[in-house]
């Protein structure tokens, strides 16, 4: 199991 | 006021079916050069960002910037009442609150006229810059579609590592496990079905398989995918256009 990143530290996402 | 005519209605639901799955609400920019557009999926994971050219339609005209507010699922059910070889024109004022899809069949003089209602969405546009890539991979879109659908069928993880002459996709499950190597090839007689590869560093990335099987729907509108990789940016994969082109930004999971 690997746990799923967010674009939110490369690109700021609302 | 906009007058954006795509020669076939088949290319622009084409564009639309590529993404429609991963985003519902999309802002669609339009001005004097093209239409842009940019959706970030609910679990901001995946960042998709178009750019139709205005080379990309048979004529284009957009005197003011407008921004057309889509849901895409009310879109789709327009575009699928138009047919594939009619054209399509899209036609919005300065201030619209909707916007109208003129589907014509110039032999039969068939007109079908749609106005869908516009919605205001609250929406940042990210400016993207230009990342540092770790490998750059171009290949048969086909090919990259039917790998990450059979090994998507493995696990709902798929890993990318790329070394200096080799790309491994790979899958690793409940039920067993697979994988598919790929060296650089280049077909001479076809160079759409050449795989290239430009290495700068190793790569070896996780990918969440229910988002790259969203990202191969883009397969319909070009023969060749561009991915570039880095395990310091999200995994870029980009479909071109004959004027613009379809990205998806991934984030990729924690590589354990």
């Amino acid at each position: 199991y690997c746990e799923q990143k967010t674009l939110c530290p490369y690109f700021i996402v609302r | 006021m906009l007058e954006a005519k795509f020669e076939e209605a088949s290319f622009f639901k084409r564009i639309i079916d590529g993404f429609k799955d991963c985003v519902q609400l999309v802002n669609f920019q339009c001005k004097d050069d093209g239409i842009i557009a940019q959706a970030v999926d609910d679990s901001r994971v995946l960042l998709v960002s178009l750019e139709i050219g205005s080379e990309s339609f048979q004529t284009y005209r957009c005197d003011h910037p407008i921004t057309l507010g889509i849901d895409l699922n009310s879109l789709s059910k327009i575009l699928r009442c138009g047919n594939n070889t009619d054209t399509l024109t899209l036609i919005a004022d300065d201030t619209p609150d909707s916007v109208l899809l003129l589907f014509e069949d110039t032999k039969r003089e068939r007109i079908a006229e749609y106005s869908l209602k516009l919605m205001d969405i609250d929406a940042d546009f990210l400016k993207i810059e230009e990342l540092a890539y770790e490998s750059t991979l171009m290949m048969p879109s086909a090919e990259f579609a039917k790998n990450v659908r059979d090994l998507s069928q493995l696990s709902d993880s798929l890993t990318f590592t790329i070394t200096k002459e080799t790309i491994k996709f790979q899958a690793d499950g409940d039920i067993g496990s697979g994988s598919v190597i790929l060296k650089p090839y280049v077909n001479m007689d076809d160079p759409d079905q050449s795989i290239k590869l430009e290495m700068e560093q190793p790569v070896d990335l996780t990918f969440g398989s229910k988002y790259l099987l969203d990202i191969v729907k883009g397969s319909a509108l070009s023969n060749k995918v561009g991915i570039r990789l880095s395990s310091e940016a999200p995994a870029l994969f980009q479909f071109d256009l004959s004027s613009g082109f379809l990205q998806f930004f991934l984030a990729p999971k924690f590589n354990d």
